[in-house]
C-alpha cells in the first residue's frame, strides 16, 4: 500500500489532472486506487464525474470528525464514493476551504488527515492525494500522510521560482512529522519541446534534481483538458491519446516497476 | 484614484501576468501606478525584477501593522518600492503565508489592506492587485479594497467551474463589506480561438457575464511568458509582441476610456 500526494504550490500546473489520470490508469492496471480530493475547488471531484450537490460528506467532515473523534473510523467510511470497479473517490466540495481556521487549535493538526486514512487504507494498493495551490494546512497535511510526491512542473519563469519554497516546507515536514516522506518524480507537464523557455528551465530543473526529474513529460494535448468536461478521466475516455500513452508511460515504468 | 483586483481562486489562468503587464502599460501611458503583491508566491515581486532576498519590509509587515497600529503610516510608506518613473511596487514574500492564522482573532480583519492602503493612495491614479489562487483571507482583503475586479480566466473546463464561487464570494463581499465592489471585466488569457473546448467555454461565459465578458481577449504567446525570467513586463520588454498589443488595447479601450 502506497499513499503518493501530488503536490505544489503553482496555479495550473496540471496537479489535478495528474492527479485524476493517474489514479484512473492505476485502476486499469487493476490496482484498488483511492483518490482523495483536498482542494477546496473540488477539481479531482468534478472531474471523475460526481456532482458535487449531491455529497453528503466530504473530506472536511472526515478532518473535523479526526479532530474531535480521532478513533471513530464512520466518517470516513461513509464518505468513500464508489466510481469504478478499482477507483474510489473521497470527495471536496468548498466547506474544505474552512480547514485552516477550523484546525487552527487542534492539537497535531498534521496528522489529522493521516490518522483518518488509517481506518480504510487496508483496502487499497495505492492512495493519490490532489493537494491545492498552495502551502497551508492542507497541503501540509498531504506531505505528512504521503510515503512520496509527485510534483508536476509546467516549464514556465513562475513555477521554477516556487519550488526552492515547496524543498524547504517539504525538508521541514519530513524533519519534524513524516521521516518516510520523499520526491518520487518531478514531472513536466504540458511539455512542448521546441520551445526555448521550456529547454531553458529544464536544463534548470535537471540540474537542481538530476534524476529525479522523470525523463517521462507529459506534453500539451487537448484531450486532457477536454476529458473532465465528460465527468471522466482521459485514460477512461481517450486511451489512445497522446496524454493518456504518457501517463500510462509514467504508471507503468516508474510507479508499477 | 481607482484600485483594481485580479482575482480568481483558479490557479494558473494568468493572474499575475495580467497585474504585472497592466500595471506596466498604466504606467507606460503616464499614469502614477502602484501594484501590490498580495500573494505569497511574490511572482509579481519578481516579474518586475525586485530581489525578494534584499526586500526589508513586504505586505505582510503592512499588514501586520494594520492590526496593532490602524493610524501608523510609516509601514506601509517604507514598503514601497520604486520600480520606474510611474510605476511603484508593494512587495510579497513567503512570509505572507502566515496571514490567515496572524489575522483570524483581529477585529474587521478584511478591512485591514484597506486601510493601510488609504495612508498612500493619494500619491497614485491607479492601484492594482495581484491575488492568490484561493479565497481565503488575503483574497477577500483585495476584494474589500478594491472599486472593481478583473477576473482571468482561461477557457478550460476546470476554470469555469470555480467561477460560481468566486462570484458567491464577490457578492457577500459586496453586501457586507464594500458595497461599491464591482466586476470591470472576465478577461479571457491564454486564448487559442480554434480549440473547439474554447469556443464551448466561451459561449458558457458569454451567457453567464453578457457584456462583462471581454471582447478583447488576451491570445496565447510566448512573450508573456519570457518577460518574468528578464524581471521585467512584456509591455517594456517586447513592446509590439501579440501579447503586449492585447493588454494595451484592454487598458486602452477598457481602462482609461
Ligand atoms: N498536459 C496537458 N495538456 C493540455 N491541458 C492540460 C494538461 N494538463 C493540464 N491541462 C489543463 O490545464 C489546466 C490546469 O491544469 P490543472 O487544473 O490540472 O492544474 P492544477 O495544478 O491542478 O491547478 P490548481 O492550482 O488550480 O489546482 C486545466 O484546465 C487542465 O485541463
Ligand atoms: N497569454 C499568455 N501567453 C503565454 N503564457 C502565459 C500567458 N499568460 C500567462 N502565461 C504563463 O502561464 C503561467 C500562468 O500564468 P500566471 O502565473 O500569471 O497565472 P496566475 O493565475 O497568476 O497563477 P497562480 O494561480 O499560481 O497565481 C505563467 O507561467 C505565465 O508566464
Ligand atoms: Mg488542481
Ligand atoms: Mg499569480
Amino acid at each position: 500500500m502506497a499513499i503518493w500526494g501530488i503536490v505544489n504550490q503553482k496555479g495550473g500546473v496540471g496537479k489535478t489532472t495528474t492527479a485524476v489520470n493517474i489514479a484512473a490508469g492505476l485502476a486499469k492496471r487493476n490496482k484498488k486506487t483511492l483518490l482523495v480530493d483536498s482542494d477546496p475547488q473540488g477539481n479531482a471531484t468534478t472531474g471523475l464525474g460526481v456532482d458535487k450537490t449531491e455529497i453528503k460528506s466530504t473530506l472536511y467532515d472526515i478532518l473535523m470528525e479526526g479532530k474531535k473523534n480521532p478513533d471513530n473510523s464512520s466518517t470516513v467510511k461513509k464518505t468513500i464514493i464508489k466510481v469504478s470497479d478499482c477507483l474510489d473517490l473521497i470527495p471536496a466540495t468548498m466547506d474544505l476551504s474552512g480547514t485552516e481556521s477550523s484546525l487552527l487549535d487542534a492539537v497535531g493538526k498534521e496528522y489529522i488527515l493521516k490518522e483518518s486514512l488509517k481506518h480504510i487504507q487496508k483496502k487499497y494498493d495505492w492512495i493519490i492525494i490532489d493537494a491545492p495551490p498552495s502551502l497551508g494546512i492542507l497541503t501540509i497535511n498531504v506531505l505528512s500522510s504521503a510515503s512520496s510526491v509527485i510534483v508536476p512542473m509546467q516549464s514556465e519563469f513562475y513555477a521554477l521560482e516556487g519550488l526552492t519554497q515547496l524543498m524547504k516546507t517539504i525538508a521541514i515536514v519530513k524533519k519534524r512529522i513524516n521521516p518516510s516522506l520523499s520526491i518520487a518524480k518531478v514531472l513536466l507537464t504540458m511539455y512542448d519541446p521546441r520551445s526555448k523557455l521550456s529547454r531553458q528551465v529544464t536544463e534548470e530543473l535537471t540540474g537542481y534534481f538530476g534524476t529525479k526529474l522523470s525523463d517521462i513529460t507529459i506534453p500539451k494535448n487537448i484531450k486532457l483538458g477536454e476529458a473532465p468536461s465528460y465527468g471522466k478521466s482521459a485514460i477512461d475516455l481517450f486511451p489512445t491519446s497522446k496524454g493518456t500513452v504518457a501517463y500510462m508511460d509514467f504508471i507503468d515504468k516508474v510507479m508499477l516497476l
